[in-house]
């Protein structure tokens, strides 16, 4: 059975830098 | 694009949280993710406000506008109507929540505007 690390279920929402 | 969502959505997907513990991706609550980021070197939870939900030119899509994290900045995903976000203190959530259940079993509430979902980020952004 495989199993996933928490993290994969969570949208990654950088904002781009701008400063 | 991919027209499938990831596997990890399926209902009864085990995952594995940052001290170990194995969960049922269904059972998963708003502190497991929290405490799962305290844990974490590298990233950190962001709230991620849903500012807009527009219809996408890519068919059973959507684009979605969210603010993230306390400098509110906007970031814009698109994803198929059936993507769940995980709702702080809701649990998950879509735009179609009948096509995740239907597609996945996993049991969904309606994704709104004003919603505020669990993200991630990079910790050392600044």
């Amino acid at each position: 059975v495989p199993v996933f690390p928490w993290h994969s279920l969570v949208p990654f929402l950088a904002p781009t830098q701008s400063d | 694009p991919s027209s499938t969502l990831p596997p990890y959505f399926m209902k009864g997907s085990i995952i594995q949280l940052a001290d170990g513990e194995l969960k049922r991706v269904e059972d998963l609550r708003t502190e497991d993710f929290l405490q799962s980021a305290e844990v974490s070197r590298e990233l950190k939870i962001d709230s991620s406000t849903v500012e807009r939900i527009d219809s996408s030119k890519t068919p059973d899509a959507v684009i979605i506008q969210f603010s993230v994290g306390e400098h509110k900045a906007q970031v814009c995903v698109e994803v198929l109507v059936e993507y769940p976000f995980f709702v702080f203190g809701q649990g998950w959530s879509s735009c179609c929540p009948d096509r995740t259940t239907q597609l996945l079993a996993l049991s969904c509430a309606k994704l709104s505007v004003g919603d505020v979902c669990i993200s991630l980020t990079l910790k050392s952004l600044r």
